[in-house]
C-alpha cells in the first residue's frame, strides 16, 4: 500500500458518493449514462467474484462490497425509481454499449494471466472498465449543460485511474511489481479522459460552466 | 506468473 493507491481508491469512492448525492438530493440522473453504469455493474461482478475464493482482506473486501452495492444501487435508481428514472436522458444515451462487451470478452479469452474462469473474468473486467466511460463521454458531448455534480463525478472517475498509474510506477520501482494487463488497460482508460480533463480544467480556471464541444 | 495472479488491487 502506498499513498497513490490509497488516494486512488478514495477518489474512486468519492466519485461514487458524488453520483449518489446527486441522485438522492436532486432526485435526478440527468447527464448520467445508464449504459456506463450498467457496464460498471458488469465490471464489478466479474472482477469481484474472487470475494468467494480469496481470503478476506480488511482493506480490499469492504471496498469490493461497497463498489458492488453502490453500482447496483445507482442502476436501480436510474431504472426503477419513479422520479429519478424520468430524468434519464434516454434519447441522448446512444452509445451501443453491447458492442464493447464482446471484444473485451474475446480479448480476455486470449490475453489473461491464467486460463481459468476467475482469471478470464478478471481480465474481462479490466478491459471493460477501460472503455466503460465511453457512453458517458458521448452523452456529455450531446449535453448543452453539464451540472457541477456530473462534471465532478466524471473528473473523479478519471482521476482515480490516473492515480493508479502513479501507484503502478511507484510499485515498479519500489516493489519490482510488473502487471502488464492492468497497466496497459489503465493507460488506455486514463487516456480516454484526456479531452474531458482538458475542458474540465479550462472551465474551472475560467470559472465557467463545463461544456464539451 | 504466480505474481500476476495475486490481484491485490481493486
Amino acid at each position: 500500500m502506498n499513498a497513490f493507491r490509497l488516494l486512488a481508491d478514495l477518489t474512486h469512492l468519492l466519485s461514487i458518493i458524488i453520483l449518489l448525492v446527486k441522485i438522492r438530493t436532486t432526485k435526478s440522473c440527468a447527464g448520467i449514462s445508464l449504459k456506463t453504469q450498467d457496464l460498471y455493474v458488469l465490471v464489478f461482478i466479474s472482477r469481484y467474484l474472487d470475494l468467494f475464493t480469496r481470503p478476506l482482506s480488511l482493506y480490499n473486501t469492504p471496498f469490493k462490497l461497497v463498489f458492488l452495492a453502490t453500482s447496483i444501487t445507482i442502476v436501480y435508481y436510474m431504472r426503477y425509481h419513479k422520479v429519478v428514472k424520468q430524468t434519464y436522458n434516454k434519447d441522448s444515451d446512444t452509445f451501443k454499449h453491447y458492442f464493447l462487451i464482446l471484444p473485451c470478452a474475446v480479448l480476455a479469452f486470449f490475453i489473461n494471466p491464467k486460463f481459468t474462469f476467475i482469471e478470464v473474468l478478471w481480465s474481462f473486467s479490466i478491459y471493460l472498465e477501460a472503455v466503460a466511460i465511453l457512453p458517458q463521454l458521448v452523452l456529455l458531448q450531446s449535453s448543452s449543460n453539464i451540472d457541477n455534480l456530473t462534471g465532478n463525478y466524471v473528473f473523479m472517475l478519471g482521476a482515480y485511474r490516473a492515480l493508479y498509474l502513479l501507484n503502478w510506477i511507484y510499485r515498479f520501482f519500489a516493489e519490482d511489481v510488473v502487471r502488464w494487463i492492468p497497466w496497459i488497460a489503465g493507460l488506455v482508460q486514463t487516456a480516454l479522459y484526456a479531452d474531458f480533463f482538458y475542458y474540465y480544467i479550462k472551465s474551472w480556471r475560467n470559472n465557467e460552466r463545463l461544456k464539451l464541444p | 506468473s504466480a505474481e500476476a495472479l495475486k490481484h491485490d488491487e481493486l
